[in-house]
């Protein structure tokens, strides 16, 4: 199964991820 | 072979034929595999391999949504008390589950693999990040994130789908907070509602053995609910890779609405094994069904008279999860 997020955000959103790292319900995804 | 006699020949055929097929594939994926290292020692990535139309025809014509059903069903019988300890035993073995963050345990109070499969975890268990404005709605693996460009939603690296047949045409909701865009052309621009945003986006793959309910990974507010019937292809990483507009093709829910910074969306994608999807809010959604075709979808509307906002999400709160079959 796969979740997919699609959403607008001011040109300053990061997200504090890296491509194939496991990542657990609860913890930052993003943010301004 | 030519001084054997013909009957012995006949005989050895299934075996050569065996054996001369085995070895050469082992050959072809040594051959692929040193071609890809040699790819990657001229500091090079190596291109991905996408399935052919005819290999996309080939996997979407396995009934695929009738097996899922039958899996589902076949699991969804009792199990005596006895079974229920091994055949758990073996699955979380085999995916690797962390059985103490389970709100249960005792492997016994799990009537059957979906039931098991739907587990919730300890309250302590994931503790959700106060601090930034948007969390993971689920636990799995990153495939990919960052922002939409041309229209087009990256799967896997390298790898895109179209926006617009993923989420499908606009809606036609009075009440959204979707303005009509400056450029009718671009669906994209018609998504963004504010000047100087951008439109974002994140794949998060759930494997066998993850918790498999999701959460609201933001403050936002549903106002739409649009289900894709469609294929049952598995979603692995690999798959993902292989096949191009994946998503596309497979069943799929998406909840549509907006957030503090405008237009937002989380859609779960269905799998082979793993096609219902269930809303906690939506009584009507009926996945996987054999009453649906694919290539159609079924909209649905929370802004009603009387509730003209929709249904208003927390950060963290329960939203839906995923089952087997």
């Amino acid at each position: 199964s796969t979740i997919v997020l699609i959403f607008e955000a001011p040109k300053d959103f990061i997200f504090y991820l890296k491509p194939g790292q496991k990542i657990r319900f609860g913890e930052a995804l993003g943010s301004l | 072979l030519h001084t054997a006699p013909v009957r012995g020949v006949l005989r050895l055929r299934p075996l050569h034929f065996l054996v001369a097929a085995g070895a050469g594939y082992a050959g072809y994926r040594q051959y692929e595999k040193y071609k890809e290292q040699q790819v990657e020692k001229l500091g090079q990535e190596s291109p991905p391999k996408i399935a052919s139309d005819w290999e996309v025809s080939l996997y979407k014509s396995v009934p695929t949504r009738l097996l899922s059903r039958a899996w589902g069903r076949l699991n969804s019988v009792e199990l005596p008390n006895w079974l229920r300890k091994p055949v758990l035993s073996l699955y979380i073995w085999t995916f690797g589950v962390n059985m103490k963050e389970a709100a249960v345990e005792d492997l016994h109070h799990y009537r059957n693999l979906s039931e098991f499969f739907r587990r919730k975890l300890k309250p302590q268990a994931r503790p959700i990040c106060g601090i930034h404005s948007m969390i993971s709605p689920s636990d799995g693996k990153i495939l990919s994130f960052g922002q939409v460009k041309n229209c087009e939603v990256e799967q896997v690296k390298g790898i895109t789908y179209s926006l617009e047949s993923f989420l499908g045409p606009h809606a036609n909701t009075e009440n959204a907070d979707v303005k009509p865009a400056s450029c009718p052309d671009s669906f994209q621009k018609q998504l963004v509602t504010q000047e100087n945003n951008e439109l974002y986006h994140c794949v998060i793959y759930l494997a066998p053995g993850d918790y498999h309910c999701f959460h609201s990974p933001t403050d936002w507010t549903v106002s739409h609910r649009r289900h894709f019937p469609g294929s049952l292809m598995s979603v692995n990483p690999g798959v993902a890779r292989w096949i191009k507009e994946l998503f596309c093709h497979n069943e799929r829910v998406v909840l549509s609405g907006c957030w503090k910074h405008g237009f937002f969306s989380l859609t779960a994608v269905g799998a082979q094994n793993v096609g219902s999807i269930r809303i906690y809010f939506d009584q009507d959604l009926r996945t996987n069904s054999p009453r649906y075709s694919k290539g159609s979808y079924n909209d649905f509307s929370f802004v009603t008279n009387n509730n003209k906002e929709g249904i208003p999400m927390r950060k963290g709160e329960h939203l839906g999860e995923f089952n087997l079959g």
